[in-house]
């Protein structure tokens, strides 16, 4: 399971830990007003009203074997570039930053930030580029009416190779993907999954229960897919 | 052409401007402080230092004829739902409205706003999703070795079907989408393209010059077929 820590519930932090949520993850969220602390306490039980830019809470919340730590914080730039900087320091794995102008970002990556976030950019680009449908994965997903999809395989093909599956035929719809969780052991000796991912799949490649089909097609051929 | 409006020069509109100034569309941008205003002058010729709540203004730049009209004022939000509203009277077809609140994309709603953009929230809620990889989608664009791209067919295929084109077999790629210009003539009587998208094309579909194909691969396979 992934632990992942979110630094700070302003609206990004909130909707962070809001979508983590139902997740399988193990998350943990630090706030240091309290009534913004309170705001996701229906969602996750381990919110804690404090500074983060305090090194001995940070690592006696354990996010020093944490997997991700997000960083939220736009306004105060020296606490947002502090955090980020202790956070590398006391060995966080991934560690993603919010950034409020082109400067900070910059910062942010030179303070060792994995992995920048801009929201006023980041979406301004993305809305740009599905304007002019230059990019024909938008198309796809504005295109009235084709849709990429992931659905979990029905019963009636578990066992059946791609090809005897028939689905491009039958359905009109093309299988780009084949996700599977295979059992593992993890270090700890616990029985874990770990995900195989398998795109674009040979015809003999077999379907089992619990696959799911990444695939790409129209909606209604999709929604009578889904039906099965 | 299409005819795209940005309201509002802060981060948000500059960089939608910034995107948008190398596509094929015709850009009018308006901003109320000049020193905003100037910061996209290399981009883009048309930016008026203007109050856009001002209908006159609006119909004198030719608003009501645009295609899009993205209201990008965030802080103001009885301006932001003034704009929107006035865009949506004047007869813009498509009005895309930034929100900063939950309670200010409610209104948008309201009061016409054909989509929201929600920065804060759409980012956080992208961001989860690429954490915990549920998005098949997302893990093709973040797995290491898959990728997806667009890529104008080689000279050596046009002609041939896709099944003669073998272009699974021999490079290892799929073949999700066929996109084509197709010249019609517009309502001035000029010569224009409008763009045909084929999805999940067929295997007897033939490849044209100046086709472009969108393939799902791995990232060594994609740079061979690149370089065709
Ligand atoms: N040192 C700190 N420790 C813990 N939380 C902090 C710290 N500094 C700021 N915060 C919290 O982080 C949250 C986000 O910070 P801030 O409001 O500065 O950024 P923002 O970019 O305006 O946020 P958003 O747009 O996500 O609402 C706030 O709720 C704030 O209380
Ligand atoms: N009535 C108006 N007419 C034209 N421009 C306006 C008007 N009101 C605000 N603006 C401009 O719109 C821009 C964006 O507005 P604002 O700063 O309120 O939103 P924001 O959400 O903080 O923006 P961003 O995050 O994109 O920087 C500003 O540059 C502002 O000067």
């Amino acid at each position: 399971k992934k632990q992942i820590g979110v630094i700070g519930l302003g609206i990004f932090g909130q909707n962070m830990v809001r979508s983590l949520a139902s997740e399988k993850c193990e998350l943990v969220a630090i706030e240091k007003e309290e009534q913004k602390a309170n705001t996701v306490s229906e969602y996750i039980s381990k919110v804690v009203q404090a500074d983060a830019s305090d090194e001995k809470i940070l690592r006696q919340l354990d996010f020093h074997n944490f997997d991700v730590a997000v960083v939220t914080i736009g306004e105060n730039l020296e606490a947002s570039i502090l955090i980020t900087m202790i956070l590398k320091n006391i060995g966080v794995k991934k560690v993603i930053a919010k950034a409020n102008s082109s400067l900070h970002a910059d910062v942010l990556m030179k303070v060792g930030a994995d992995k920048i976030v801009f929201p006023e950019r980041d979406e301004a680009e993305k809305l740009a580029k599905s304007l002019v449908s230059s990019n024909i994965l938008d198309m796809i997903n504005f295109a009235d009416d084709y849709r990429m999809a992931e659905i979990v395989v029905s019963k009636k093909f578990t066992g059946k190779t791609l090809i005897d599956a028939d689905i491009r035929h039958k359905f009109g719809l093309s299988v780009v993907a084949i996700r599977r969780k295979i059992p593992i052991l993890n270090e700890d000796g616990e029985t874990d999954f770990k995900e195989d991912l398998n795109i674009n799949p040979m015809a003999d490649d077999v379907l089992e229960e619990g696959d799911s089909l990444l695939i790409i097609g129209e909606r209604n051929n999709i929604e009578k897919f889904k039906k099965l």
